[in-house]
């Protein structure tokens, strides 16, 4: 309002006549313990809607004629409030019925980071027209998902659950000493050290460590079945990769005006702590937000 | 972890585009103080502590 470069730009509250679905799932023991969880896959029923109500509505476009739905993960906080976060979101036609399918990992991943004991797991689907504004169509009250208690359960929510047992995909933690590494020792973390004393660059220069166990990953891992990667073609090979590392805090001198001076420094991720077997292309879980 | 690898990170760390040279004069009568000796201690212990989580 007050600058020349910018224009004022009103805004409009659209309400969005969005129908809420919460969808509760008790979780406790559904995943194995020591297991990978892969895919989570929320399988909702699109109920078929009948001719009569169609035409009520009039001639839908095919463009017109969809619906927004939004799988949120929402989360209780301990002083009561709630907090939600986008998990997926895709358009349907209301000329479709039969089963919609939305990827909620993230939402198991959230899940699973919540201190114990834990919540259900609670997704909020909401379908909510398209583009909102009047001219909009109405499509999104069309669009319904069979409820649990659906005649004979047909149709209910469902939520897949895809897990690979880690006590055969996984790593095997710190390597046997004893034992060398050779194409078929499964993925480990291995002893190294790293000697500064012996780095040249490293003379009158790093104070403090005179070296340090860094580790290194090796070994191979476990690939999934066929039938697997025919499944989720998005992941790659199974890697042997540090996936927990630590810092490696240091003193230096530094020369500032003919005057040397120790300094202190902590470089990022230069010990690894773990080694574990992951896709390339996996999902990175998101830490929980507060 | 190669010793470039690590050089590459101090040099980033402290913003620098190479390695100093310094003289052994110099280090002869460097004497790291006991404040700054207790700063690394306390990251080594808390380095030891926490885990940055990777993928």
């Amino acid at each position: 309002r007050f600058s020349q470069s910018f224009r004022e730009v009103a805004g409009r509250f659209l309400a969005s006549e969005a129908s809420t679905h919460l969808l509760v799932f008790g979780m406790e023991q559904r995943l194995p313990p020591n297991s990978e969880l892969v895919q989570a896959v929320l399988r909702l029923f699109q109920e078929p809607v009948p001719k009569a109500t169609l035409h009520r509505h009039g001639r839908l476009s095919p463009r017109s004629a969809r619906a927004r739905v939004t799988v949120e993960w929402l989360r209780v906080r301990d002083d009561g409030s709630n907090r939600t976060s986008l998990i997926d979101s895709r358009l349907v036609s209301v000329h479709e019925s039969g089963w919609k399918v939305f990827d909620v990992t993230e939402a198991v991943n959230f899940w699973q980071q919540l201190s114990r004991p834990r919540q259900p797991l609670l997704l909020q689907v909401s379908v909510q027209r398209e583009h909102p504004g009047p001219l909009a169509s109405g499509a999104h009250k069309l669009v319904r998902f069979a409820s649990q208690g659906a005649p004979a359960g047909l149709g209910e929510p469902q939520l897949e659950l895809h897990t690979l047992d880690l006590g055969d995909y996984g790593a095997q933690g710190d390597c046997d000493p004893e034992a060398p590494v050779t194409e078929g020792t499964r993925c480990c973390r291995q002893e190294m050290y790293i000697d500064l004393q012996g780095m040249k660059w490293a003379d009158n220069w790093v104070l403090e460590p005179p070296g340090f166990l860094a580790y290194e990953c090796v070994g191979t891992c476990q690939q999934p079945p066929e039938a697997l990667a025919f499944k989720w073609p998005f992941l790659g090979p199974r890697q042997c990769i540090a996936s927990e590392t630590a810092s490696l805090p240091m003193i230096v001198s530094i020369k500032e005006g003919g005057r040397t001076r120790p300094q202190v420094v902590s470089l990022p991720n230069m010990r690894v702590q773990k080694c574990s077997c992951a896709s390339d292309g996996a999902l990175v879980p998101r830490g929980l937000q507060p | 972890l190669t010793g470039e690898q690590l050089l590459g990170s101090l040099l980033q760390q402290l913003q620098l585009s190479e390695a100093p040279v310094l003289d052994r004069a110099d280090m002869e009568e460097l004497v790291i103080p006991a404040h700054v000796r207790a700063q690394y201690v306390t990251l080594l212990q808390r380095s030891h502590g926490d885990r940055s989580r990777g993928k």
